[in-house]
C-alpha cells in the first residue's frame, strides 16, 4: 500500500544518510523516486556525494566507494527491518585500511541484535570475530571446518 | 530466530558430515581460496530454498551433489540441514526448535523436510517469508554480488524497498 | 617501445597537472579508495585511443574533464599526454621519441596530437594497433575485468587469439 | 589465416599449461576449440582441473580461483605476443597469501622484458616493486601522485 511504503521509504532515506555518514565518515546521500507521481511501482535511484567531492554518477565511483555505498544501503534495509541473520562473502575485499576499519565497525554492532556471518581474508574483520572457523582442504578437493582460536588473529598481525 | 547450526554434507566440497555451529554475534569464516568458505553461503542459500542454478555458481540442480576428487568418487546425493531457535516465535510454526532439510539427488529427484517430516520447497519458503532473510532481501549477499546492488536498474532496487515494507 | 611518462591534467580526479615518470621493471601504484588510481589508468586507456565511455566508467564522453569539487570549479578540458622511447622502432613512425596527446572540451569537441602535430583518433589507433598494447588485448585489465576473460563466451575469447596472432 | 592460428592457439595452449602450473602449484588445463572443423571462426573453451580436484566447470571454481586462472590465461597470451607493458587494476584483491606470492613472482619475472603497472592494496605485491607512487586526496576531489619510498613497505609488513 502507498502509505506503507511511503514510511518505509522515508525510513530507508533517513537510515542511508546515517550509514553513509558512517562509513565514510562524513558525506550527503539522497534517495529518489524516479517517478514520484506513482509511488507503487516507481524505480528508485540513488545519489552520493562522497565528504569533500560534488555529487556524481555512482558508475564514476571508485571500486571501493561503490561497495561501501552498497554496504550503506544494506545495512540502512537492515535497520528499517532487521534480519535475524546475516551472510556476508568477502564484500570488504576492495576497502582500504580505513574504510575497513569503520565497516568492521558497522558490523560488530549490528551483531549485537543479528548473527552476522562474514567470510572475509582481512585481519580487521577477524578481529571483530565471537567465533572464527578456518575452512581447509587438507585432502584435495575435499572441504573441512576447523575452529580457529581468536588469539591466533591477534599474532597474525 | 537464531541460527544455532549448519550440516552439510555431499554438498560440493563438502564430502564428509561437517557441522557448524552458530553463536550470538560476529562469526568469521576464513581459509584459502577454494577451501570451500562460499560453498558454506551456497549451502545456506540452497537449504533456504534457492531454485537459480546461477546463484549457486551451478549450471544444473546436480552441481550442488559432491563430484568427487582425484582420489575420491563421486556422491549420490547432497544434504543440508539448517537448525533455527524458534522460542521467539518468529517463525510461524509451533516448534521451539525448527530444522529444515534439503536433499538432491543425482536422479534429479529432491527431497524437502521440516523437522523429519517431509513437505514440499514452498513450504520451506513460507517458513522464512517473512522474516527478511535471503538473497532477495540482500541479508545473504555471495561474493562480488554487493555491487550489484548499485548497478541494479531503479525498479529492481524498488524490489528490496517492497519486501523492506 | 619503453614507456617514460604519463602527464594528466583536467582528466578525472587529477585537475592539477601530474606527471608520473615510468622505470623499467614494476611499477607500483597504491593509495586509499577513491583517491586516484584506476583514474590512472583510464588515463592511460584514454589516451590510447578508448572511445567506449563504460569502459572508462563514464556515461557520456565528457565526464573524464575535472567536474569541480566542494572547494574548486569545474574546467573546460581534459588532457593526457603520454610520451614513449620508440629506439626500438617498434611504432611505426620515424622518432625514437614519441608523445601522443588526447584533448577533450566540455563543448564535446577532442584534439589529437602526435608529437605536437594534430592528428585524428584513428592516426593513434593505427600507431599501436600491432604492438599487443591495450584493453581488447587484455594488457591493460580495468578493475574487476580480470574474471570477465573466464565469463567470456567462447566466440568472444577467441578474439583474444586472433590478436595474438 | 588459418595456419598462424593454428600456431598461436598451440603455443597458447602450452603457456597456458605452463603459467596455470606456476600459478597453482599444479594441475592441469585444456584449450578446447568449440568447433575444430571451422578452425577460422571457432570459440575457444576453457577447461582445468585444479591440483588435487577434478576437472569441473569453470563457474563452479571460486573466486581466487576464478581470477588466477584468468591471469595464467592473460600471461600465456603474453608469452606469445608480448606487450611492452601491461596494467592491472587490483587483479590480486580476492587472492590468499600463497597465491598473491606466486602471483607477484611471476609479474616479476615478466618485468624483466615489459613494464608491468600494478595498481594494487597487497603488501607482497608492493614488495616486488621497483618504484611506487601513491594516489593521495590531501585535498578533496583532487588527486596528487607522490613517490613512495621502498623501504616504507619493508616497514609496513
Ligand atoms: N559439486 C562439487 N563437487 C566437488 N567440488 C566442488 C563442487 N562444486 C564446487 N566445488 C569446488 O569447491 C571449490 C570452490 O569453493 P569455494 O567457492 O567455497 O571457495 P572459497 O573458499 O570461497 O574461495 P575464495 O577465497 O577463492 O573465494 C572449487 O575448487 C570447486 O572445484
Ligand atoms: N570527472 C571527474 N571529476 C572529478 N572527480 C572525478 C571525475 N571522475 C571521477 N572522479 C572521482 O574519482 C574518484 C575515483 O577514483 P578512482 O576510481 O581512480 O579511485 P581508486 O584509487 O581506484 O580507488 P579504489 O581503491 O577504491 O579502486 C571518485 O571519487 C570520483 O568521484
Ligand atoms: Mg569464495
Ligand atoms: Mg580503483
Amino acid at each position: 500500500t502507498r502509505g506503507v511504503f511511503e514510511e518505509t521509504f522515508e525510513a530507508v532515506k533517513k537510515s542511508f544518510a546515517e550509514m553513509f555518514q558512517r562509513l565514510f565518515d562524513g558525506g550527503k546521500t539522497e534517495l529518489v523516486l524516479v517517478d514520484p507521481e506513482n509511488m507503487l511501482e516507481s524505480g528508485i535511484d540513488v545519489l552520493v556525494e562522497l565528504p569533500g567531492k560534488k555529487r556524481q554518477n555512482l558508475l564514476l565511483l571508485s571500486g571501493g566507494e561503490r561497495v561501501l555505498t552498497a554496504a550503506a544501503l544494506m545495512f540502512a534495509l537492515m535497520m528499517v527491518r532487521p534480519s535475524p541473520f546475516c551472510v556476508l562473502d568477502e564484500v570488504d575485499a576492495p576497502l582500504d585500511e580505513a574504510n575497513v576499519e569503520r565497516f568492521a565497525d558497522v558490523i560488530q554492532e549490528f551483531a549485537e541484535k543479528s548473527q552476522m556471518i562474514v567470510i572475509t581474508h582481512n585481519k580487521s574483520t577477524m578481529e571483530k570475530a565471537d567465533i572464527m572457523y578456518g575452512v581447509t582442504m587438507q585432502e584435495p578437493g575435499i572441504s573441512k571446518l576447523v575452529s580457529v582460536k581468536l588469539s591466533a588473529v591477534a599474532e597474525m598481525n | 530466530m537464531i541460527l544455532k547450526k549448519l550440516e552439510i554434507q555431499g554438498f560440493k566440497s563438502f564430502a564428509d558430515r561437517t557441522e557448524v555451529l552458530f553463536t550470538p554475534g560476529v562469526i568469521a569464516v576464513v581459509g584459502p581460496n577454494g577451501s570451500g568458505k562460499s560453498n558454506i553461503s551456497d549451502a545456506i542459500l540452497w537449504v533456504l530454498g534457492e531454485q537459480n542454478v546461477r546463484a549457486l555458481r551451478g549450471q544444473k540442480a546436480q552441481d550442488v551433489i559432491f563430484a568427487g576428487s582425484t582420489k575420491r568418487k563421486p556422491v549420490g546425493m547432497a544434504e543440508v540441514s539448517l537448525t533455527v531457535d524458534n522460542s521467539s516465535g518468529k517463525l510461524p510454526i509451533n516448534y521451539s526448535e525448527v530444522t529444515v532439510t534439503r536433499r538432491a539427488y543425482r536422479s534429479g529427484e529432491s527431497e524437502f523436510l521440516i523437522n523429519k517430516t517431509p513437505c514440499r520447497l514452498r513450504d520451506i519458503y513460507e517458513l522464512f517469508m517473512d522474516t527478511g532473510v535471503g538473497r532477495e532481501a540482500y541479508s545473504i549477499v555471495s561474493q562480488g554480488e554487493m555491487d550489484a546492488l548499485l548497478s541494479a536498474k531503479p525498479e529492481d532496487r524498488r524490489a528490496l524497498f517492497d519486501e523492506a515494507a
